[in-house]
Order: structure tokens, then sequence, then C-alpha cells
């Protein structure tokens, strides 16, 4: 997860309750919001005394992070009132342990309050199918459109090279689920955003098979990479013309 | 070309 939003957001409050963690922190431009939470499932064990907000700087929980194995269990813990986030990792056979600890910093974060939408659009993809698309269009175009049809969901760009879209249909995959593409609408939408967003989204993509893409008409999109216990939303403003 | 737009003027600051 720090992976995937450390390159759009830098210094955000792990907001911990007996929820889980959650996060929600904009881009300097205020262009993009990630929107974070990690449920207690993902935990075991979990536990929170009382809500906390732990200030991070993802640029050094990455550098702690680093020393980490994959196959580590990690183990976070603070104190009431916290200086610092500690952070233990143990090898699967538990012959080695190493512990860090990292300075928390108090941010003043403005919370926006995100309204309930029913978006005309609901479309999910393979993860990659979309990193790719947003990859290849990136190549010609600072922007592209999003064009949602019951026949199809249309990604298209022109740039000072020339033009290119890729158009995806509805389909099924009976043995895995993840790599289906479907379409729910209930009325056609036609949307254009910045492409350097899109593709700093998808280094999301290794957390989840599918992606969910939610449009409206002239309101910010919202990306949503399911997890286990949790999920990571990413909303983006849209491009408007005059 | 279009414009970009914020996300302030979509979603309520508290």
């Amino acid at each position: 997860v720090v992976e995937a939003i450390k390159d759009l957001v830098q210094d955000c409050n792990f907001d911990c309750n007996d929820d889980g963690i959650q996060l929600q922190a904009m881009d300097n431009s205020h262009v993009a919001l990630v929107s974070m939470k990690l449920s207690t499932g993902a935990f075991s064990p979990f536990r929170c005394d009382r809500n906390i907000a732990l200030g991070i700087n993802l640029n050094s929980l990455m550098k702690v992070l680093r020393a980490a194995g994959n196959d580590d269990i990690l183990t976070l813990k603070a104190e009431d009132q916290p200086d610092s986030l500690n952070l233990v990792f143990e090898s699967p056979g538990q012959d080695r342990m190493s512990e860090y600890d990292i300075k928390l910093m108090d941010i003043d974060q403005e919370h926006l309050g995100i309204p309930e939408t029913e978006y005309a659009a609901t479309i999910s993809l393979p993860s990659a199918e979309f990193q790719r698309i947003c990859r290849d269009l990136s190549a010609l175009s600072e922007s592209v459109s999003i064009e949602a049809s019951k026949d199809g969901v249309k990604f298209s760009c022109s740039g000072d090279i020339g033009n290119g879209s890729v158009t995806l249909r509805p389909h099924t995959n009976v043995e895995d689920e993840s790599k289906s593409t479907s379409i729910a609408l209930t009325e056609p939408v036609n949307l254009t955003f910045s492409l350097k967003y899109l593709v700093n989204f998808c280094k999301a993509s290794s957390l989840s098979g599918s992606v969910q893409l939610c449009l409206s008409n002239e309101v910010p999109l919202l990306v949503e990479f399911k997890m286990g216990a949790g999920y990571l939303r990413f909303y983006l403003a849209p491009k408007i013309g005059d | 070309p279009p414009k970009q737009a914020t996300l302030g003027s979509f979603f309520k600051l508290p």
C-alpha cells in the first residue's frame, strides 16, 4: 500500500481506531485523493485502546519497510501520545528479528467530506489491463477520455504525434472472476482525466487482480482496488471544458 | 483544451 501511494502523497495521518487503520490524503495540487482502509481482519492481533492519528512521512516509512523481508511478520506499535512508531520484522522461521522506530509528525490534515454517490457507470476490469491502457495512452497524450456506454468502454486520447483508443467490451471469464470486464450503466458517461495521475494509481495493481472505475458526468472518478480486508481508493478530479 | 478541476469544488471541507 505504501509503495502504491508514496509518489502521490507524502505526509499522512494513519487514523487508528477499533475498526482498523484508515488514511485519507490529497496530493499537493488537490487534484487527487487517496483513501485507504485496512480493517482489523488484515491484522492478527489488532488492538487499539483509543483513537489515535499517527502522522507519518511515507518516504521515511518506505526506508524502514525496505528493510523487511517479503514474508516477514510485521508488528506495528505505538504508545499513548507517541513520538514514534515501532516496527518489528520477524522472519517466518523466527531466526531473525529486526526492530525500528520512526519519528512521528504532527500533520494538520484537511479531511474532505466525500458525498455518497450513485455513479452512472461502474466498470470492473483486470487491474493489469487498466494499467496497460493508461501506460500505452500516456505515451501519446497527457489526457484520456473515458466514454462508457452499454456497448463498452472506450479510452481515447490525442496528442502531437497522433491519436489512439482502446475499447473494452463486457466479457466474463468463468475461471477467474478478476479477469472479467463488466459495465453497469444507468446513463452514458464521457469524462476526461489526466493520465499522469491514472498511471500513478496503477501502482496499486499488485494489490488486486481487478479494479473498479466509477464514473458520473462532471464528478471525480473513483478508482478502487479492493483488498482482502479493506480497500485502496483514488479519487481524481476531471478535466472540464469551458 | 479542457482545464484540470480540483477536488475542493466537488468534496466538502468539514
